[in-house]
């Protein structure tokens, strides 16, 4: 796996799966 | 451990966008896998996954599947991956409320008659919830609420 993602988001539309990820 | 940048072609962070990174703040350890999320305006779709300087892929839900396959995930089932498009396509639909509305509602017949994976849950909250901050539409919530009772 690496070390880092880097993801780029446009804010019209909210990356909500990362929240759930966390949870 | 997620950490937030704006790209300078993001004239105002939308508000949705500022509570959902004080949320994530909130809910982050400090440990764990380094996720930097870097929000960003006029690229080809609106969600991109940069591997390294050479090595990137678009979609929130292929970064979903590269997670299941990666064995961070529960792995996806292949009756999964027609929700896993469904959600995507749901997204990309934002210009056409009607076309958008008809599949919202597929998708969620759809996801209560079969069991969800961890992956499909994921995305398709993400989808319904962004489809739900687009058109208020409160018809979602019981689905919203059914995967946040299953994580």
């Amino acid at each position: 796996l690496p070390d880092e993602y880097v993801i780029a988001v446009d804010p019209a539309t909210i990356p909500y799966s990362l929240l759930l990820m966390l949870q | 451990y997620v950490n937030f940048f704006t790209h300078s072609s993001v004239a105002q962070l939308p508000e949705a966008a500022k509570e959902f990174a004080e949320e994530i703040s909130r809910l982050s350890t400090g440990d764990g896998q380094k996720v930097t999320v870097i929000w960003k305006t006029g690229m080809p779709a609106n969600f991109e996954v940069i591997l390294n300087p050479t090595t990137s892929f678009w979609g929130e839900g292929n970064f979903i599947r590269y997670l299941s396959r990666m064995g961070v995930l529960d792995n996806t089932q292949d009756t999964d991956d027609m929700l896993l498009d469904m959600s995507h396509q749901l997204l990309v639909l934002s210009d056409d409320r009607k076309e958008q509305t008809k599949l919202a509602d597929r998708l969620m017949g759809t996801i209560r008659k079969q069991k969800a994976s961890q992956s499909v849950d994921y995305t398709t909250y993400s989808a319904l919830r962004n489809f739900r901050n687009a058109t208020k539409s409160d018809k979602v919530d019981v689905v919203l609420q059914d995967i946040m009772g299953r994580l």
